[in-house]
Formats: C-alpha cells, structure tokens, sequence
C-alpha cells in the first residue's frame, strides 16, 4: 500500500489547498522555520484519526483549523485528504485506490469520509487496523520526540514496546 | 497474550542488534527483559556500546549517539510490525554527516515495505531523497508548496531560489 | 521577597519583549503573572506572536519558532541578572540558516558583559565565533581537542583536515 | 570576569589532560557525535559544585571518571581546573588570577581546591554566589534542554523565573 497524496485545505497554516503528491519511495519535505512542515505531519495524522488535541500541538481540536493572519480572516472549516494506492487490497476496500477525508467545522461538527462517503470515525479507524498505520504505533515520530524511544520511565518504556506487539 | 509479546520482543531485540551495528559501524547493543518470568509486567533495560567504547549507562551517551540508538529500536520494530508509510519529522536534527549519511543508508533497507516521508533540514538527507518538496509562507502566515530540486536549496535547507511551480 | 521578584519580573518581561522582535524581526511576545495579586504564588503565562502571524498557544510553534522564543526569554533573563560565562549546548539545533544568523547577532550585544562557550554543529555559529576548537576521538572513546580553522571544517562541522595541533 | 581556560584530565572522555583556552568573546566547540564536545559542559557544571549525578547524565558521581576504552584501562581519578581572570575582583579573592579545582577518586574521596588550598565543597560554592555562576541559574544550556525554559508544567515553569531572581 502506498500512499498517493496528502491535501490539506483550512488544516492550520495552509489557507489555501495544497497537495503533495508522494514517491513510492522517500519524499523529503524542506523550508525555513514555522513555514508549515511539521503541520504536514498533523493533518496525516488528525485524519488518520487522531483525537488528541495535545498530540497535535493544541489545546483544543479546533485549533487545526485556519485561524487568520494578517492578511486573512480565519477559515470556517479544516479538511485534510489522503489517497491511498490499495492495488494490493492492504485495506478492506475492493477498489485500487482508496480517499479517506476529515472535516472539522467551528462549530464543531465533523465529517469522516471513505470515497466520499459519510462515515463514522469508528469506521475510518477501523479502516486501517491491521496496517500499521495510525495515530498511535510507528507510523509516526514527531519532532524532537525521537528520545522518547528511549524512554527512562519504565512505565513509559514498556509502552513503546507494547505498542508493538 | 505473553506468548505474543515474547515472540514480537526477540524478533525486535533480534532486529535492534544488527541495525544498531549498522548504524553505529560496529559496538553492539542490546534489550533485556529485567524479569523474564513475569514479561508482561517486566521492566525493559536497553544498553549499548559504540564502537570502540565501553559499555555504560545510555545516560552517558552523547545527544547524537541517543538519536542513533532510538532509531535502531525504532526501526526494529517497524521492521517486526511493518507499517507502510513513515512520516519522520527532523529525526536526523542530532546527527553529524557521517551518521546522517548511514541512517539514510538504512532507509534504504526499508524501502520495499515501507514508504518515507521526511522533514529535513539536512542537505545529505536531501540528497538521498526520490522526491523533494519546499514548503514557504511568501504570503506571512500562509503556507504553500513548492516543487524543489536539490540544487535550489541551501545550506541548511533554506529555499535560494523556488522555480516557477 | 515579593518586592524582588516583581522587579526582577519586570525588568526580564521588557527585554523579552525587545529580543524577541529582534530574533523574528518584528512580532510580539510577553510574559504575565496570571494572579497578579499573588506574585509569589501565581502562574505565569507566555505568549509569543512571530510576525505576520496571529496570537496563538506557543504549544502550536514550531520547533524552531520555539527555540528562539526560549531564547528570548533565557537571554531576558542573562541581561537582568549578567552571568560572567554562558555555556550553551547546540541550542542552535532547530533553527534554519536565518534565525542561525539572528541568533549570532543577539551574541554580539552580550558580548560586554558575557563570555560564551557555544557547542554547534552549524557553520553559520562556528563563522561568527572569534576562536574555534574541534573535539575529536582519533583514538576511540578518548577525546582531544584540536586548533581548527573555519575553512577546515566542512558541512555540519565534520573537522576535514585537523592541521598539526 | 572572564574565564581564561578549562582543564580535564580523566573526567568521562578525556582520559588525556585537555586544556581549552577560551576567547575573551565567544569560543566554539565543534566535532563529530560523541567526540566529548558536552562532556566539557558537564566537566565545567561539575567543578563548579553541581552535586546531581543526574544533572551530569550520569546514575551515581563516579560514572565521570574516565571508565576505560578498548585500548585503555579505567583510571582512577577526574580531575577537571577552572582558571578566572578575576582583575575586576568579582571573586571575593584579592588575586588577578583564580583557580579552581576539584577531583574526585574512585574510591570516593573528593577533593575541591581554590588556588592549590583544598577546601570544602561549600567554600568553592560560596566563591560564586553573587556571580551568576554556578551549577543552577543560567549559565548553562544543555543539549536538547532549551525547550524547557518554555516549560508547559505551571510549578516547573515558576522555577524557570524563581531561580532569575
Ligand atoms: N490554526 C492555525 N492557523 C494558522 N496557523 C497556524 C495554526 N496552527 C499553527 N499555525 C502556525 O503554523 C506554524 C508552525 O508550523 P510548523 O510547526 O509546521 O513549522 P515547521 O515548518 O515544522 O518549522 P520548524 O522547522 O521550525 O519545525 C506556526 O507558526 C503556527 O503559528
Ligand atoms: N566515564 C566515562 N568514561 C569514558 N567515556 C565516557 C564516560 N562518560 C561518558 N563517556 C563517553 O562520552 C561520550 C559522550 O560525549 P559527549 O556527550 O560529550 O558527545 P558530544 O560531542 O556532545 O556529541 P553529540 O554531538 O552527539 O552531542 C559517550 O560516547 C560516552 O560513552
Ligand atoms: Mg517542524
Ligand atoms: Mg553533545
């Protein structure tokens, strides 16, 4: 399973929709400080599911959408996109290539998508079990978190390996 | 269940050693299980020694040695549980050239199973990437995407001269 | 006493506001005494704008936005209270060329009434630096130091040719 | 006041007596992962009193007496000397120059020294109270800690300000 593209539209800095389209193998993501690459990282998580506004920086969930600059106002709505090359079925979709979608409005209300259509976040969840792929686990390793691995903490120390098995 | 754990940790413990002799050029490093009779309750003690270094306390080791030795246990397990993409964000901010250079090596390991998106600063980790993208904010607060070649960027990652994108 | 530490919060409060636009080149930052009523015994909060930006959590910054907001705040507190000597361990690590170079700048007013030792692996630090040491292990796990000119060390401060020290 | 040079000898990495003589302005340390470059940091925290194996990466005070490499035994002591110009008379010491020492044995046994007199760790301590020099305050910034003067933890981040005044 590949992913094909990340697009983000209202997801933190990125006011206006920006694609990614990825390479099978490494994609490298460079700029100065604050320009918005670590926010890359969030948005893949946040629509993989992620549901801890603390583990996206914030402090509340609305904080991941746009809210103004100098120039602009603040958005109403943060939607993050990801499309998935499925030919080898890795997920339980019979289709080649798979959309998942997040939205998040101000007013709270979200929106979870498979191929367009509305599901439950459970749903999206669900989707991706098995793969390896998730908010949790070790699809992701945000900056400066690269020690925790390390973990002097017992407690936490055995969570990095339970989180494996 | 405990069968499951041991089996998932001796296959991570046996992946932890041989990258970690990759990584580090030689040294060898291990995980323990503190109390074998209890694993799912037992405290987890990691060592490693550099090469050429003796054995001590993972305290001692110095800030670039700790990125090194994460990322063998890091990827350890990716390589016991694979996850199909990886999103690393500026795991390479400790690393000196050469240890740059030998964890980009080791990405390549991966690559059949495993698809990488990384943050970088680093002009080495740049260049060993397939596909390579700048983020900007020309507009203060607003982040775009530009498409960027290796030769456009910088020391340290800064964005000379973005092509028409 | 409380008398004490409301001066001393002042006085460090208006250096980070000065230093902090220095660092970004415009913005703001504060610091407040959330019970005023209470100093000895209140919270305090931080908040810091880069420029172009709108307000917000600083646990939204990015790294290196983050870095160089703790470094207004720790050189506030160095210019209300001078200490002879300063040592800092690669505390340039998240920044980018520009706020590398800003942050060399900020150096250069402290310079009158404090020395510094700064550890880098950055050229642009070990440019403006007036002498330049290289630590290395020809012989494993033991450390010497060399005299090293600018132009022998290479990217990322490997020591190319160490000259006869 | 400025500090002229620091000395080890057997303190963690430096199994061979290291002199750093230091610029009047700003020195950098520079070198490749693991070469000794914090361990200098440490040495200079260390001889200025700090008491917490912790604070020196370390689990007990004997882990910075240089414990041997695959060529060299363990040696017996560490020794790490500080020389000031104290012209400006900041020490309370009617001397233009002041070193200071302190060694500590393998069998425990410390030794401080304040121009070849041994003293006791509390008169060494008390040479530097008023300077803004010393274990604690900020005249050091260890790697990867300068985060933590953004401190998110309120009690953490009032020790950040208490400590400045
Ligand atoms: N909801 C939001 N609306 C607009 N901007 C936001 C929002 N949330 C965060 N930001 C901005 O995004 C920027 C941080 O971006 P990010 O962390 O991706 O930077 P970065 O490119 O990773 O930089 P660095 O190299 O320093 O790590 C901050 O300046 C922050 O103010
Ligand atoms: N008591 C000791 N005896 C011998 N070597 C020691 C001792 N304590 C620590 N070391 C070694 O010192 C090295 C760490 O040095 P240090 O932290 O100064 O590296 P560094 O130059 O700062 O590297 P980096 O750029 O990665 O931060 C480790 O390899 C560690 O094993
Ligand atoms: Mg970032
Ligand atoms: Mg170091």
């Amino acid at each position: 399973m590949k992913l094909k593209f990340i697009e983000l539209f209202g997801f933190k800095s990125f006011a206006e929709r920006v694609r990614f389209d990825l390479d099978r193998g490494v994609t490298a993501i460079v700029g100065p400080n604050g320009c918005g690459k670590s926010n890359v990282v969030d948005a893949v998580k946040w629509v993989l599911g992620e549901q801890r506004a603390r583990s996206l920086r914030g402090n509340e969930m609305t904080d991941v959408i746009f809210n103004g600059s100098e120039r602009r106002p603040p958005m109403d709505m943060a939607e993050v996109k990801l499309v998935f090359d499925n030919t080898e079925r890795v997920l339980p979709v019979d289709r080649d290539e798979v959309a998942i979608g997040r939205r998040l409005f101000r007013s709270g209300e979200s929106e979870y998508l498979i191929d367009g259509q509305n599901v439950r976040l459970k749903d999206l969840r669900e989707l991706f079990m098995g793969t390896g792929l998730g908010p949790g686990g070790y699809s992701f390793m945000e900056q400066g978190k690269i020690d925790s691995v390390l973990a002097s903490n017992p407690t936490d120390r055995r969570k990095v390996f339970e989180e494996a098995a | 269940s405990t069968k499951l754990f041991i089996e998932t940790f001796d296959r991570v413990r046996d992946h932890f050693q041989g990258i970690f002799r990759k990584l580090f050029g030689g040294g060898r490093a291990d995980i323990v299980l503190v109390d074998p009779e209890n694993p799912l309750e037992s405290g987890i003690e990691i060592t490693a020694k550099p090469p050429g270094k003796e054995a001590r306390s993972i305290t001692l080791l110095s800030g670039g040695e700790r990125t090194l030795t994460a990322v063998s246990l890091l990827f350890a397990i990716i390589r016991a549980h694979p996850c199909p993409c990886c999103l690393l964000d500026e795991v390479d901010a400790a690393l000196d050239e050469d240890n740059t250079e030998r964890f980009c090596m080791l990405l390549d390991e991966f690559l059949g199973r495993t698809q990488f998106v990384l943050i970088t600063h680093s002009r080495r980790t740049m260049a060993r990437a397939d596909l390579l993208y700048g983020v900007t904010m020309g507009e203060r607060g607003v982040s775009r995407r530009v498409g960027v070649r290796f030769e456009d960027v910088g020391e340290n990652g800064e964005i000379k001269e973005p092509p028409t994108a």
